[in-house]
């Protein structure tokens, strides 16, 4: 509770300092591989033009999410973790010092792999980004919970692979439905684009950009 | 560290427990939805005439997975975590006297779906087995090295949906090897049956059972 307490300060702060530099800060959140970085190499790649953009990327070992960021030409730092299981407030304010992102940009935070402890432990975004992938069962917002209810959206990935998993999209929408009557959906697939454009829309309307 | 500390203990205890009735119990972790649960069914299923066998369940919330594996006429008990990350020494503890399992048999315990926590909470079990499903990707052994040393074994799950991902099994086992020389690897898909046979002769030589 006192480790709690002590990263909601930090994150308020972070939450004030990016308000200053009117910066829409996300959190993306889901379980390992359900394609966090794929809907990032996306996005910074489609919406390049439009948006100034950074990274925070948040893995245990490895720098290999932030390599792939900075493919896109994006700038990025890789936080590790080590055997800390969530990104913190204090991770995130080092962070934004090390990148320095400009004003009226758009900052997007890649979590640690993990769809239980990241909702717990506020890092001042604006919303958290909750990614479920087709793949993992359409019972995971009924499971997951507290994930879901600090979430503002929701992004059902790997559409495309529909066709071979069993996986009832309208149950797994109203289970998060239950837990968050106001979350938002969207149903994407990362690799081959399907739906990202209603995403792009999305983010360019909150960022206050014309698309 | 202290939590540790206490957890470790009743680890142990556990450990000792299961070792004087001869109960061989496996720590199954995984992201959510690799297919532990599918993987319990089946394998539940299957060797029915072979081996007594019972389940404890691990899940933030819900009944969910409990009564999948009751519906295969094993007991099972579920634990619920709340905003628990990970199954502790003490919670299978009391799951264990609930069950009350059988000498010479097989106790297998399924965490919460996580690949982070679960590798630093002993619960006394004779080895950690992580599942991998194909559409995770390759680098999850690199990026989530803590799980990897922790665990014996390695399943590779969903091997049916490999023509429609991109997954270099041989990389994600040399991946594996790279942390844990000794870890041992099974390639299979819990839903068409692919590669269980290997996994259930491992199972019975392991509790001594001839197959
Ligand atoms: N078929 C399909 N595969 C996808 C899609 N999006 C991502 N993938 C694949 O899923 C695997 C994992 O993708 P990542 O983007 O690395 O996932 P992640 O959530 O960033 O993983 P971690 O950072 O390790 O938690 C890769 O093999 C991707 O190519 C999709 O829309 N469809
Ligand atoms: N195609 C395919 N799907 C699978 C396989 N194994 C499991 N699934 C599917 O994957 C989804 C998740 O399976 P579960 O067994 O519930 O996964 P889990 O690891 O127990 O999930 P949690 O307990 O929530 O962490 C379900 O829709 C399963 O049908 C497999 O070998 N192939
Ligand atoms: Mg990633
Ligand atoms: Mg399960
Ligand atoms: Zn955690
Ligand atoms: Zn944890």
């Amino acid at each position: 509770a006192a480790i709690l307490g002590k990263n909601d300060k930090l994150a308020a702060e972070n939450r004030g300092w990016l308000k200053a530099k009117n910066i829409l800060a996300l959190n993306l959140v889901s379980s390992p591989g359900s394609g966090k970085t794929t809907l990032l190499e996306r996005t910074l790649t489609d919406l390049k033009d439009k948006i100034p953009m950074a990274v925070i990327e948040g893995d245990q070992e490895t720098l290999n999410d932030a390599e792939r960021i900075r493919a896109t030409g994006t700038a990025c730092v890789q936080v590790n973790t080590g055997t800390g299981c969530h990104l913190e407030a204090d991770m995130v304010q080092k962070g934004m010092e090390q990148l320095d992102p400009q004003e009226n940009s758009l900052l997007l935070i890649e979590n640690v792999g993990n769809l239980v402890c990241p909702a717990l432990f506020d890092l001042g975004e604006r919303a958290k980004v909750a990614i479920l992938s087709v793949t993992e069962g359409a019972d995971k917002p009924a499971k997951y919970p507290h994930m879901i209810a600090a979430s503002d959206i929701l992004v059902i990935n790997k559409i495309d692979l529909l066709p071979y998993v069993t996986f009832d999209v309208d149950a797994a929408i109203q289970a998060a439905r239950d837990i968050n009557p106001a979350i938002k959906v969207f149903q994407v697939s990362a690799t081959n684009g399907e739906g990202l454009d209603v995403w792009y829309d999305w983010l360019l309307a909150e960022i206050g950009v014309s698309g």
